[in-house]
């Protein structure tokens, strides 16, 4: 029924400005010559840096995993497969990223990002339009990923905060009970952790958030059910798409290769909504109005003049 | 309710833990696809009749069509007609904003709303990652158009009317390259 006033941070604009009055994406990264651990910036307002739980280090970037080849012969020898998600690193490899494209316009501006030639994304900031439910939108598609005998490629997408989220994150169980999820430690028996990644990897159906103490937060908002978790603190990573070499032998007795109509493997397309809140009522109220939005996307029917 | 049960049916199956994990077999995972495929189609006549009850215009409905593959920006119907209305509805019980994104051929559209008003709209080429779909194969669209949609009242609806137009036409839209800032 109203904006929340303190809930718009800047994700996207709040004011009445139009788009092109604002402060365009930001590519800083690129102009300056491009290391290991650059990453792709995005909906920046100079004017809301100070109060953005967020931080600088909004980011977004896409990596991968290679899977683990086993041979099934013992537990510590499973491969990566259907069941499960076993990386050979505990770091996912990075792309060398190849170009960054641009759109800007009066609806919505848009950087493209070409990690490879088989991973684009597209990071999108709406004009302001009035609703009160302002969110930014993540375009990712992958594939086909390139086959090799020996192992599998586990394909990610990765958002930093620096919010201080305590190694606690939310997914939803079901797409209504979201569950709090502790890095490393599970609440009913003494874990003893073998796999930091995917030891830390939980369904997300159609949600998952980070809180910090003071109430700030990030959420992200997924178009079908995925898989991820907060490795690191501030972070929130998601599984993409994946293909493997080897079957896990824990029943399903097929690699994870599908083709796509073309023959090759599949391309995979999917968008996540984005938003920030600065407390906590705010946040709960924009995450679960959005998440019914997302569940229940208007239907659109054509007719003919 | 004979028209809906094929779809009830699938949807049923589909929620097998192997359907939501995709740990099935591949020949199973296009057994569900098709098994819903199915159900969509027999359902879509009771679409039609339900949008013709809502709009108390049963004459023009027969002539509905959606674009279930919009998702991957190609769309059929408006890859041969360049002058149609759109019609949103909202399931939710709640009003709700949306942006809406239509695969369409041309550059230059006039989108206006119920009350004839041109709303600011903007074409935007497809982009390269989807381009490489291949279910997208045969599409004409190159481009998607943009707006906002407000606001779809509480299980209800709102029509927007889409027209080609001429460059500099008055209301419309804007086309926005996507250009190459870094390789």
């Amino acid at each position: 029924d109203s904006k929340p006033a303190d809930g718009e941070l800047d994700w996207r604009d709040g004011g009445s400005e139009s788009l092109n009055e604002r402060e365009s994406l930001d590519y800083r990264p690129v102009f300056a010559p491009l290391k290991r651990d650059d990453v792709i910036e995005f909906s920046q307002l100079k004017e809301a840096k100070k109060s953005n739980p967020i931080g600088d280090s909004k980011m977004s970037y896409m990596a991968y995993y290679y899977g683990y080849p086993g041979n099934n012969s013992a537990p510590e020898f499973t491969a990566s497969g259907a069941y499960l998600f076993r990386p050979t690193k505990q770091t996912p490899e990075r792309f060398s990223l190849e170009e960054i494209a641009s759109v800007t316009g009066p609806v919505v501006n848009e950087t493209h990002v070409v990690w490879s030639n088989w991973t684009y994304q597209v990071l999108r900031k709406f004009a302001n339009n009035g609703d009160s439910l302002q969110y930014s939108e993540n375009e990712l598609t992958v594939g086909p990923i390139p086959y090799d005998a020996n192992t599998g490629r586990e394909v990610i997408v990765r958002y930093n905060t620096q919010l201080n989220s305590s190694a606690t994150f939310y997914t939803d169980a079901n797409g209504r009970q979201v569950l709090r999820r502790v890095r490393d430690y599970r609440p009913t028996w003494p874990l003893q952790q073998t796999e930091n990644v995917s030891g830390n990897y939980y369904p997300i159906n159609s949600q998952i958030f980070l809180n910090q103490s003071d109430g700030s937060s990030f959420m992200v908002l997924t178009d079908r059910s995925e898989g991820g978790g907060s490795i690191n603190d501030g972070q929130i990573e998601i599984m993409l798409h994946r293909i493997t070499v080897r079957d896990d032998a824990l029943g399903v007795g097929e690699a994870l290769q599908e083709k796509g109509s073309d023959g090759r493997g599949l391309v995979v397309k999917v968008t996540h909504w984005l938003a920030a809140d600065q407390s906590l009522p705010s946040s709960s109220r924009r995450r679960r109005e959005l998440a019914n939005r997302r569940y229940r996307e208007p239907l659109i029917g054509y007719l003919t003049a | 309710e004979a028209k809906l049960d094929l779809l009830r049916q699938a949807m049923g199956v589909v929620q097998h833990h192997d359907g939501v994990s995709g740990t099935e077999k591949q020949v199973v995972a296009y057994d569900y696809a098709l098994r819903v495929s199915t159900g969509i189609n027999q359902a879509y006549s009771l679409l039609q009749s339900a949008w013709a009850n809502l709009t108390g215009d049963s004459a023009a409905y027969s002539g509905m069509s959606s674009c279930s593959l919009a998702n991957i920006s190609y769309c059929p119907f408006t890859d041969s007609n360049n002058n149609f209305y759109l019609h949103f509805y909202n399931p939710v019980s709640h009003p709700v904003w949306h942006l809406a994104r239509i695969p369409v051929k041309g550059r230059y559209y006039v989108v206006s709303n119920q009350q004839g008003q041109a709303v600011t709209s903007q074409t935007i080429p497809v982009n390269n990652g989807t381009l490489r779909v291949p279910e997208r194969a045969g599409a004409k669209s190159s481009y998607e158009l943009v707006f906002n949609v407000s606001t779809i009242p509480a299980m209800g609806f709102v029509v927007y009317r889409v027209a080609a137009a001429a460059p500099g036409s008055p209301g419309v839209s804007t086309f926005t390259p996507i250009q190459s800032v870094f390789m």
